[in-house]
């Protein structure tokens, strides 16, 4: 199974980590993260970059998953442009099923690639979201399944995550902007699927914490932990950080449901949208 | 004795707690600091927030102390017109003086707004510092006394906090970003003054811890810390911040220093580029 996921955050929130917690492997060198502000000439444009990694979880069900990261996105004076070279990605992938969908003869080793989820990094600030963050996700919520994130979640306090969680969901309800909130209907789904679905929407935004460093826990297995002087934290304890719940929606549950989503409502969107244009 | 002190960094960085920890006392109500992003007409202008408080140290000493705080700084996706609305201000209180100094009849009233000190708050990214961190001290550093800060140093783990701080010296010197950096005379200056420099030099950035939360500490006081579910940390503890260090230098030790490195040498410089245009 195929699916890529876009990771869209300032610089320093911990990108490159929480690939790298994800994957459970070194996939991003964290010390490469930034491009060298040094060739500060205004030229100087967001690159991003992809990592193709397989993964196998522990039914054997193999993933080959796509990571798009960006590199210091939200770092300049004016963001403009980074903006721009994320929503014309986006669109890009659209635009080459477009064309495939129209050739008279299908090319056998086209590779479809469209983001089926975007990863939205928040730099806690205590008063939900800031301006910038409105902006990029409002132009991007009608072309991607967004999902907000509160990056490094082990800098706040127990009540200050609640406050963070609750500012930011007023401030998505305020500003109109939607997001993919795992999608239910009444009618047609048995009572679990109805009861995941409301527990992983009552968790958005989700609060993670990733780590790079390994130690043996407990019972013998390498824990992926941050070691604080005054304490130590294992990023997979559910109740210190959402990020063992996300890892699953993403690569498991809502697989499925994220690819749907993207193929049959938003591309279709995106093609009436330009077909009729 | 007056003194002035700027703080400039990112919304949620923690500046106001910095403000209510540095005083001791909540100066600022940190459910305030961020300007409405729904107005956010193209108009929404950074707005400067001055508070004045009376402090008292053990020994007696008054200090009238001015800070102007920069809520919602670095926020939008251009930020160059915050840029100048912060030069803009020092500035400003430069050419009061000038103005002042050219009367022929002095006003006793007159009061000398210039800034002796700013903290430039940054966010510990991994890499050093950003391209916005680097343009605005540069424009800042030859008008006023720039002490950078790293903000919410208890997301670090020692480790990280040796990286950010080496990374951060590095880029302020490949960019030659003059900072204030407790400047002595090996000729003049006697030996503790030229440890006690020395020291405080080695200290920079600051790494900072703030809270507004107290409890009742071992010995009875009433301690500022920060309670996680994985350990506590109090921002006076010198091994976990330097919090209290700073907080010397500007109000007691530096204060001078301070005052006179901007009147004498700042404020000069400033004149005699004005008077020669
Ligand atoms: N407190 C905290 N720090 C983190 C976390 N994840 C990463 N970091 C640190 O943040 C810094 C930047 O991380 P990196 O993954 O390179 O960020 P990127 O620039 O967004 O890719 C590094 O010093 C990491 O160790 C986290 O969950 N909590
Ligand atoms: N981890 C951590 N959080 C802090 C610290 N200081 C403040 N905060 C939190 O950061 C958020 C924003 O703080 P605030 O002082 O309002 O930031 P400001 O917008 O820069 O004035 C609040 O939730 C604070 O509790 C700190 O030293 N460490």
């Amino acid at each position: 199974i195929q699916f890529t996921l876009m990771i869209v955050g300032q610089s320093g929130t911990g990108r490159s980590t929480f690939i790298n917690s994800l994957c459970g492997q070194q996939v991003v060198d964290t010390s490469t993260t930034i491009p060298d502000p040094s060739d500060s000439s205004s030229e100087k444009e967001l690159t991003l970059r992809t990592e193709n990694v397989e993964l196998e979880d522990n039914e054997g069900v193999k993933v080959s998953l796509s990571i798009i990261d960006t590199p210091g996105f939200g770092d300049s004076i004016d963001n403009e442009s980074s903006f721009s070279i994320i929503i014309d990605y986006i669109r890009h992938q659209y635009d080459e099923i477009l064309l495939e969908e129209s050739r008279i003869r299908r090319n056998p080793r086209f590779k479809d690639g469209r983001v089926h989820c975007l990863l939205y990094f928040i730099v806690p600030t205590g008063h939900g979201l800031r301006e910038i963050d409105v902006e990029i996700m409002k132009r991007l919520s009608g072309l991607v399944n967004v999902i907000p994130v509160i990056s490094k979640a082990d800098s706040l306090t127990k009540s200050e995550l609640t406050l963070n969680k609750k500012l930011i969901m007023e401030d998505l309800k305020h500003y109109n902007i939607p997001i993919y909130n795992f999608p239910y209907d009444l009618d047609y789904d048995d009572e679990e699927t109805i009861d995941a679905n409301t527990a992983l929407r009552a968790l958005i935004p989700f609060a993670v914490v990733g780590s790079n460093d390994e130690i043996t826990g407990p019972d013998g297995d390498l824990i992926r932990v941050r070691q604080y002087p005054w304490g130590t934290i294992d990023i997979e304890d559910p109740d210190q950080s959402d990020f063992i719940t996300l890892r699953s929606a993403l690569l498991i549950s809502h697989l499925q449901d994220l690819k749907e989503h993207t193929q049959e409502i938003l591309y279709e969107k995106y093609r009436t949208d330009a077909l009729s244009d």
